[in-house]
């Protein structure tokens, strides 16, 4: 159940649609500091359900729209979509393409939808269920993570062998 | 249940073992351990880590790298328990020595034909290990924007000779 | 006394609009901040960082690289207050990009005629810009030697070409 | 006032004579992972007084010791010794090299020096007073560092800017 695409527009310092190729085994990203790199790992978390705006570097989850700059406004909203390429039918759905899509408005409001259909977050929840795919997974791993394995802190070690168990 | 999490552990376990000594030498010494088996599931885990001969009273008296490597080790070690269908590594090499950044590189090569890796980096030799890379940037003040970059001329040799 | 303290501040406050501006850019915002200026040897300090036109709301929302950057900043502030006769540097180049370890050393260099700079790296630009460089090594199993080196040839020419 | 040498015996991993020279103005230290290069860091904070083992890394002061290998085994002491180039008379000793010296061990027992003379330790401090030498220098800067000025955890970024007052 490979990933197709992502598609970020409004996120962070994504403000223009932006669209991201994943056909290959290994993808490489590179760039400047404060580019935007993290903030892509940061989009597909969100889009995959995250719910701690901590664990997104925020203090609150508002903070993930686009916050404008001198020469450009804040964005009304911000979009992110994860296309995944389903032709092994890994994802109990009839499309060779799933793609699920989170938004959040500047008002608060907040939509899920699968393959451009509004659904709610459990929808997302189930569908991804048992494949290992989720926005609390081991497999996305920067260095807090280590850090946090490092010093154990609340049993960290623990609760990954259970959560993979 | 106790069976499921003892089997899980005891997995993650061999496989730790495994993924260590290719990180770091074949006759180096480690393990996991249920610090309390009496009570296996509030027990904590430790982790027992000693590179090539040396005699560490804990992990805290390991160097950085050789930390960042014990953790990924342990990470690997989940991953083969349950592979995750993608994995997404933000800067791990950071720490790193270049022959640690390349034996880190051959493990996802090999775990790339069964899962998709996205790899965020500023290390010259991992982006020579890629498939296909994508430089992000700033457009403007503020905005972030994103081009396909070709890695067609690249050396990055490094010859140091002992003088002494 | 809270009147040596203020002057102190100041002059870090100077230093620090200075320094971050020649680690960032020229046009960029930064301040420190005494977030409870009734009581200024209780208060806490704010650091208020805005790279390149950006808006962030607190230091948090900085990249890996802006923050350490900016750690530096605040450090050299203090060091311009009161230069010390050395600086040791442990792998503080490990989360910047090109520019960046480039623009710090630079500003290595420029102190370095005040005080000794003692600088651990795995950063092969860094190793072009010191003056003289020691390896170390396991001489034998978990013992530690030490030897000069040469850096006599070393190129590290990367080409990115946007493709798209 | 600057750094002449340092010299290692039965520190850390160093449990061989070891003389690292400092004569220029930017000396780079390489290497492989675990090879060594902070323990010489931490070398020169224990010489110069550090009392926290935490900040050395270590459970312990003990455990600075040398601990042995397979093949070899463990150091009765250690011993650092950090030579200045005094030719500016900034130390107020009447010599053009001043050699302070640091030793413990296995017993426990600990040794300072100066010039090879057994001193306390509050000598070397006194010695030190007013030039910004000490192991508490906001001028060793480690990761570690970096990661309490940015959460300022204890008003650590306050007690820097009294401390260089
Ligand atoms: N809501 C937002 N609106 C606009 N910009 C934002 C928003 N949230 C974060 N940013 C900006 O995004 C930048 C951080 O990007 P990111 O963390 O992705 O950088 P990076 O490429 O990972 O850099 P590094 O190499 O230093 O880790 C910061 O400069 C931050 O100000
Ligand atoms: N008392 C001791 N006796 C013997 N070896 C020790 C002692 N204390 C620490 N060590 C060893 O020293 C090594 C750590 O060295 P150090 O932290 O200097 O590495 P480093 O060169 O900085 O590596 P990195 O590039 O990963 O930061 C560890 O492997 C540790 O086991
Ligand atoms: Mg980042
Ligand atoms: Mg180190």
């Amino acid at each position: 159940m490979r990933f197709s695409r992502l598609e970020i527009k409004g996120f962070k310092s994504f403000a223009n649609d932006t669209v991201i190729h994943f056909n290959e085994n290994v993808t490489g990203i590179v760039g400047p500091n404060g580019s935007g790199k993290s903030n892509i790992v940061d989009a597909i978390r969100w889009v995959l359900g995250e719910q701690k705006s901590a664990e997104l570097r925020l203090d609150k989850m508002s903070s993930v729209i686009f916050n404008g700059t001198k020469n450009k406004k804040p964005a009304g909203m911000a979009q992110v979509s994860l296309i995944f390429d389903n032709t092994k039918n890994i994802l109990p759905v009839d499309y060779n393409e799933v793609k699920i899509t989170r938004i959040l408005y500047q008002s608060g409001e907040s939509e899920y939808r699968l393959n451009n259909v509004t659904c709610r977050l459990k929808d997302i929840y189930s569908l991804f269920a048992d494949t290992g795919v989720g926005s609390n997974t081991y497999a996305i791993i920067g260095f807090g993570m280590v850090e946090d394995l490092l010093n154990n802190k609340d049993n960290y070690r623990r609760m990954m062998i259970e959560q993979a168990a | 249940s106790t069976t499921k999490y003892l089997e899980a552990f005891e997995e993650v376990r061999e496989n730790f073992k495994m993924v260590f000594r290719s990180l770091f030498t074949e006759d180096d010494d480690c393990d996991l351990v249920i610090t309390n088996p009496g009570s296996p599931l509030e027990s904590d885990i430790g982790i027992i880590a000693k590179p090539k001969g040396k005699r560490p009273q804990s992990l805290s008296q390991l160097s950085g790298g050789e930390k960042t490597l014990t953790a990924i080790a342990f990470l690997f070690s989940l991953y083969l328990l349950k592979p995750a269908p993608f994995c997404i590594f933000d800067e791990l090499d950071a720490p790193l020595d270049d022959t640690n950044v390349e034996k880190l590189n051959k493990i996802i090569r090999k775990f790339s034909k069964e899962s998709q890796f996205i790899i965020i980096t500023h290390n010259k030799a991992t982006m020579a290990a890629v498939d296909v890379m994508y430089g992000v940037y700033m457009e403007q003040q503020g905005i972030s924007g994103l081009s396909q970059v070709d890695f067609r001329s690249f050396e990055h040799d490094l010859v140091l000779e002992r003088v002494s």
